[in-house]
């Protein structure tokens, strides 16, 4: 029986929040 | 082993402590190298990647929205205690694209670009529908409003002569007829009350600057000039650490020397 080798998945890293946050105000 | 996968940069997070640390030495770095116009304040971060650099070293590739303040850059206030330009005022936005380097735990800024733009009139009518709007800087009301408000001043003062350094902010107001206007003076080597040729005068060899408001209102048969002065205390000349030669200088700015570590306003004269 032929089976695929398992295949680990990659860790994608969780995108870092950006835009920061609004000091004021935007325009 | 498979090959490393995954950007060569570091992401950070737009708001982590050392991200805000290397935006708020890009802040400071524009405000130091402004002769005109008002500094600007840190509002958001919109980008950062950290890319290593050899030998040694951290590059922080930013963009960074900042926000006008009232403080005008010649003004030696530290832009901690200058108030940010309101949206009735006539806000004005600054996009920046920074190269920050941090080694040795200590940033120096590598490369700095930026961009200010004026908020929309609608934007700003939406909120305040009677607010006057900015007014271009070379218009003839302005200018003869800056130029009056200076003459007043120079004809009230007991001290030096002062110059035009530069309009830096302007509002024409609809009811009473009246121009708005900000301006930046300079000391000359002539005393007010003495002038007769004012192209006889020199700056000062130790700088002294000011920066004034005014109302000229317009009336029937002539015109009122209101205007307030603040003089800063002289600026000595220091020798400054530059970035990276090819770096352009934020649009609209020029080098000067750094303000005094220790600023103290003097005034304002009142005319």
């Amino acid at each position: 029986k032929v089976v695929q080798p398992g295949v680990v998945a990659a860790v994608s890293p969780v995108a870092p929040p950006c835009p920061g946050r609004i000091r004021h105000f935007k325009i | 082993a498979p090959p490393a996968i995954g950007p060569a940069y570091r992401e950070l997070n737009c708001d982590d402590p050392e991200t805000e640390q290397a935006a708020l030495v890009a802040v400071d770095y524009i405000n130091k190298h402004l002769s005109r116009g008002y500094k600007h304040t840190l509002n958001q971060i919109d980008k950062v990647k950290v890319w290593p650099r050899r030998p040694m070293g951290e590059v922080f590739e930013m963009e960074i929205d900042t926000l006008e303040t009232t403080c005008h850059a010649l003004d030696p206030t530290p832009v901690v205690n200058c108030s940010v330009r309101q949206l009735t005022q006539h806000a004005v936005e600054g996009d920046c694209d920074f190269r920050v380097l941090k080694q040795d735990g200590q940033f120096h800024v590598l490369f700095a670009k930026c961009d200010s733009s004026p908020d929309s009139a609608e934007d700003v009518l939406k909120v305040c529908p009677d607010c006057p709007l900015l007014a271009p800087l070379n218009s003839t009301k302005v200018v003869h409003a800056a130029e009056a408000a200076l003459r007043t001043f120079n004809a009230h003062s007991n001290g030096s002569y002062f110059q035009l350094v530069d309009v830096s902010r302007a509002q024409l107001v609809p009811l009473p007829v009246s121009t708005y206007v900000e301006f930046a003076v300079a000391a000359t080597d002539c005393v007010a009350k003495e002038v007769t040729d004012p192209a006889k005068c020199n700056l000062l060899a130790e700088q002294q600057y000011g920066f004034c408001k005014a109302t000229l209102t317009e009336k029937v048969g002539g015109e009122d000039v209101a205007v307030t002065c603040a003089v800063f205390q002289t600026q000595p000349v220091l020798p400054q650490p530059q970035p990276d030669t090819n770096a352009p200088t934020p649009v609209g700015a020029s080098v000067v020397p750094a303000p005094p570590p220790a600023p103290m306003v003097v005034g304002p004269l009142v005319v």
